[in-house]
């Protein structure tokens, strides 16, 4: 009876073999009809990563420049393909750009370059690309993860905004703080959000969901924390320009209800890891607007200490505050235009710009820094899930 | 001792826009 001798790890070279007409089956099984939500919800993170680079090795073991350009240009391509037909679709984005990062960083891992193989064992050195240097690859690669995270941040920015007005700003999360309304009438009480309304448990809920998310697909830790903070950007900027648009945002209470928002929010930091990502240094300019909202805004004193703490708010915006501010009852007088003016002598030479408004699209430029893997090639194994039975593991 | 690695060949290659190009200006020539 012929014995089956399975192989020992050690023999295999870290490599799939393929034959050049197998590429475009390779790209669709693996790229344009992979479901994240499907089979790759059970694969080793930045799977889909390891096997088109072990591919991509066998390529280039091969000396065969044509079939490297090919398989690289295919992938990219692929990548792109798949990302124009559900870009809308959070967990597809995400799956690619883990993936394109996993990606970028064994070409560089594996590059022969000494700089890239300080953390390499003896082994993966071993697994180094043998004839070519693919650089400029590596170029294009980077551009096109920069290209799928902005595409990230559109995706989750369209799921976020009609949360956030709901959600930090509209719903009172402290019940009862405002006892009546700013015009003067009070309040109906209600314990429970009327349905369709957005709160900030809301918002968490979402941010949870998009980090769990992302940790699964295997993104890198210092990506995580670039995206986050681009999203509490937003959240702080959409808060606050509508705050300062709107009348009815601008008492004590709704000063108060901010500033319990933002704590909420810096505790999902603290929660998930995230204090050093600069995320809640973004929401500075809203902190400082709710705490312009409370504090004394009378004697020349106060106005001192206004604009001591006011550093992140423009002069605009602070008068704007200052001239929306409502009362929440006939005992307390507005802002008076004398104490408005002293502000504006004081702030007046100051160099900023006279925009009132922040700019909520604006997307942090991001980086991608160098994350090798502790993986060895060798021992990487192909589920039958994926049906790339076409590959031979070498 | 291992024989000395000869040096890797750089392989050029296009920017990502002019990939996109090939790759429309492929699409419709396949039927």
């Amino acid at each position: 009876r012929p014995v089956n001798i399975p192989r020992k790890e050690k023999d295999f070279q870290g490599m799939f073999e393929y034959k050049k007409d197998d590429e475009v089956k390779l790209v669709k099984n693996l790229i344009l009809e992979l479901k994240p939500r499907g089979v790759a919800v059970n694969l080793i993170p930045g799977l889909p990563a390891y096997i088109l680079f072990m591919c991509l090795r066998h390529a280039d073991y091969l000396n065969d420049d044509q079939k490297v350009r090919s398989l690289l240009t295919s992938t990219i391509n692929g990548i792109k393909k798949i990302l124009k037909k559900r870009g809308d679709d959070f967990e597809t984005v995400s799956f690619w750009l883990s993936n394109t990062c996993r990606f970028l960083h064994c070409l560089k891992q594996y590059s022969g370059e000494e700089g890239f193989m300080k953390h390499n064992t003896t082994r993966q050195n071993e697994h180094c690309l043998t004839n070519f240097d693919l650089a400029e690859y590596r170029q294009v690669l980077s551009d096109l993860a920069i290209q799928i995270y902005q595409q990230l941040v559109k995706v989750m920015d369209s799921i976020l905004q009609p949360m956030i007005v709901s959600g930090m700003l509209e719903h009172e999360t402290i019940q009862g703080v405002s006892g009546v309304k700013p015009t003067g009438l009070r309040k109906r009480t209600s314990s429970i959000a009327d349905e369709g309304t957005y709160t900030l448990d809301s918002i968490l809920r979402q941010l949870s969901a998009f980090h769990s998310t992302m940790c699964q697909h295997g993104m890198d830790p210092e990506l995580i924390k670039q995206v986050v903070k681009q999203m509490f950007y937003i959240i702080g900027a959409v808060t606050l320009n509508n705050l300062l648009l709107r009348k009815d945002m601008c008492s004590w209470s709704k000063g108060m209800n901010i500033r319990y928002n933002v704590s909420q929010l810096e505790e999902w930091l603290r929660d998930k890891n995230l204090m050093t990502s600069g995320a809640k240094e973004t929401l500075e300019p809203l902190i400082q607007a709710a705490q312009l909202l409370q504090v004394k805004k009378k004697t020349d004193e106060d106005a001192e200490a206004i604009c001591s703490m006011c550093n992140a708010l423009s002069t605009a915006q602070i008068v704007k505050v200052l001239n929306l501010y409502t009362p929440v009852n006939e005992f307390e007088e507005r802002v008076s235009v004398t104490f408005i003016r002293t502000i504006q002598i004081r702030l007046r030479d100051r160099k900023e710009s006279p925009q009132l408004l922040m700019d909520s699209k604006q997307i942090f430029p991001v980086t991608f820094p160098f994350n090798p893997s502790s993986l060895s090639l060798e021992t990487i194994q192909i589920p039958t899930s994926l049906n790339l039975g076409f590959l031979t593991r070498v | 001792r291992p024989p000395p690695q000869r040096p890797r060949v750089l392989l050029k290659a296009p920017t990502l826009a002019e990939m996109e190009e090939m790759n429309i200006s492929e699409e419709e020539e396949s039927p």
